[in-house]
């Protein structure tokens, strides 16, 4: 597989780590090692794999001393390799941020990386659209957007269609995207709502599978495992190896 | 009342919104009329409450022309002012981030607005720690965390704990300190287990009330309302109020 994939909503605790986690792990149980890139300051995907101890040996220093992304890869237990973060993340915006080529560094750096073979690459950022998730958008050109079941998150979601609309503008180039809905509890009147509002806004590019609330996601990061590992048999597990399926079989995913 | 409160969490969706408008609430409804202030460029609280159609017409005017806070407060229907949000506020670490005094213009503002009659006043932010809310801790001296019950957001809150602690030797003055437990639901162990983790952890600085994982909570901002004018007699309702009875009796808030 070749696809590069950014993991996006500008809301906070939508899923986005959970997403990148978990699709990630699927795909390594099927054979597909990818390439996990963690663009958040706060670490937390990092934090759940392989956390690292400066931003020297993180993508900062990618962005700092133009080191190559092939020197900061780690291994990550279930087969997948991860471009760590760090807080020192956090000054990119404002030393890096005006920059006029700074935008289509992490492209260039993922095209001398994969110059060879391909995998996967899926991005997680933090929930602000700044220079680094910029950056994950214009290295990929495809987004998957987590919407929590809630009224807050689908705001977000909106607003961040208008967003990727101006951007294809600027890019003039589509942004391939599928919207995902997580945290979906069947019991609430809310889930059903937001469901049925995704479906009317977003149709086709509305995953069918949703993620559903499921404890086990929320526990696995604090014993460092993905679902898979953690909890095999739970509704978690079943819910992103099926959306696995359906990016696959969809071609959303190659 | 004259306390000047930043509610703050670098994690996202852990109940920062939803803790400005019911405290806020829960503060009107007992005839003490707070300020509310939204620094979060997402702007999720203005649209709850009053959405602005421009940049002009919010915080950012205070930061681009020096606009007074007084010139840009609205009204609140349940009975408090707020200072509404906009995107634009995005520009606001890129464009002043750098300069010297910034991070203390906040302060300065609110002290100019009231400088006749006090009241209490409340500081959404961004999951981020940037040059708004960084103001809203200069500002107040005093913040409120909440934590959802799951480890990336404790994770979060000990994150935080250090920053603040390397605030205060910077400002040479103690920032007071709450944090709050939400989005706890009695039925996972995982719910007790981060309880128990923030008792030992925070002692007398852990609130005794835990925001329960309440749906009516969820649901109140599709309504442009909050949880009393909601669902009164919801447990969200009673959760909130008895925060703000918790915070008033032991002085945190007055
Ligand atoms: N389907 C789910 N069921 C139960 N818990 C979930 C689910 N998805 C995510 N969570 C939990 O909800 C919290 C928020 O999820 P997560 O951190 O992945 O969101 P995020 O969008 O990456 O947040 P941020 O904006 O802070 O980066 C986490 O504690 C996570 O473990
Ligand atoms: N106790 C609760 N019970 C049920 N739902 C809740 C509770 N607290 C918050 N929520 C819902 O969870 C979502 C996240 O909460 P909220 O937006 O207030 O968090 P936040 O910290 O302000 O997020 P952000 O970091 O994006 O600003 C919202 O949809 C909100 O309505
Ligand atoms: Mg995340
Ligand atoms: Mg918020």
């Amino acid at each position: 597989g070749c696809t590069r994939l950014a993991v996006f909503n500008q809301k906070g605790g939508v899923g986005k780590t959970t997403t990148v986690l978990n699709l990630g792990a699927a795909l390594a149980r099927r054979g597909i090692a990818p390439l996990l890139v963690d663009l958040d300051p706060q670490a937390h995907l990092s934090a759940i794999l392989h956390p690292v101890g400066s931003g020297a040996q993180s993508m900062f220093a990618f962005y700092s001393d133009s080191r190559p992304l092939a020197e900061l890869m780690r291994s990550v237990d279930f087969g997948a390799r991860l471009l760590p973060a760090h807080p020192e993340l956090l000054k990119v915006d404002t030393l890096y941020g005006k920059g006029p080529g700074v935008l289509g560094l992490l492209k260039d750096g993922l095209d001398v990386a994969f110059a060879g073979a391909q995998q996967p690459v899926l991005i997680d950022s933090c929930p602000m659209l700044g220079v680094l998730s910029l950056s994950s958008i214009f290295a990929t050109g495809r987004v998957l957007v987590p919407i929590s079941a809630d009224y807050l998150a689908l705001k977000g979601a909106l607003q961040l269609e208008n967003t990727l609309r101006a951007l294809e503008h600027v890019l003039k180039k589509r942004v391939e995207r599928r919207y995902l809905l997580t945290r979906f509890d069947t019991r609430r009147r809310m889930s059903h709502e937001i469901g049925t509002r995704l479906v009317e806004r977003f149709g086709a590019e509305l995953c069918e599978t949703r993620i559903a609330e499921s404890v086990a996601l929320a526990e696995s990061p604090s014993l460092g495992r993905d679902i898979f590992s953690h909890a095999p048999q739970s509704r978690g597990a079943r819910d992103y190896e099926q959306l696995l399926e359906e990016l696959l079989s969809t071609g959303f995913l190659e």
